[in-house]
């Protein structure tokens, strides 16, 4: 309905160790 | 020469970051509420060897060697807790600057480790701005340890360059310490 779930699914309680593996890993991949 | 990022990499970084700071505030309320398993006890926030030991893990604190389980981030006593949500937001602002004091002091006798550099990372996404004078030099004294641990790294392929980059990134370019950039 509002997307509210949507988000909280997506943020999980790992998602800041994912958003800096994400990061390390775009600079490997520029 | 070629291992410092690119302008539009470290604009991506800076970006992103923002966006993640953005929802960190957005969500550490729900995730303030959320009850920490047993295993997990935070330190007092003068408690620097606990809070050392909490992050990085016995193995690198005690520097014991590295037992692989196979299960790799199961045993958190010994390898550190990860960076998690609800272990972070419950942190305030005094613990938040405390605990990077802590690591950063760690770092400029250290190596680089990866646990460093996760919960670098999201203490620096928990850092409220505009930032006290004791945070600006800390991030400061952070960005130059990165440079001169990159400077020495003898391959582009090292596993650490990524992390110091990032680091040094968001230390000049999304807390304003330009100086220190990588132009």
């Amino acid at each position: 309905g509002t997307g509210q779930s949507d988000d909280s699914d997506i943020w999980d309680d790992t998602a800041l160790i994912k958003a800096y593996d994400k990061a390390v890993a775009s600079f490997k991949k520029s | 020469l070629g291992f410092s990022p690119s302008l539009k990499w470290q604009q991506q970084q800076v970006g992103n970051f923002s966006d993640i700071r953005q929802s960190v505030n957005k969500h550490r309320q729900l995730w303030q509420t959320k009850t920490l398993d047993d295993n997990v006890i935070m330190p007092k926030i003068d408690d620097e060897e606990g809070w050392k030991r909490f992050c990085l893990g016995e193995n690198v604190c005690l520097n014991t060697a590295q037992t692989d389980s196979g299960e790799p981030g199961v045993d958190y006593i010994k390898m550190g807790f990860p960076p998690f949500l609800s272990i972070v937001s419950k942190l305030n602002q005094a613990t938040v600057s405390a605990v990077l004091e802590y690591l950063i002091n760690w770092f400029e006798e250290r190596e680089f480790v990866p646990q460093l550099g996760r919960w670098l990372y999201a203490l620096l996404a928990c850092l409220e701005k505009p930032l006290l004078p004791e945070a600006h030099s800390l991030i400061r004294q952070l960005a130059r340890r990165c440079s001169t641990v990159r400077a020495n790294l003898e391959s582009k392929d090292d596993e650490r360059l990524s992390a110091l980059n990032l680091l040094i990134c968001l230390v000049a370019r999304y807390f304003e310490q330009n100086d220190l950039a990588d132009k």
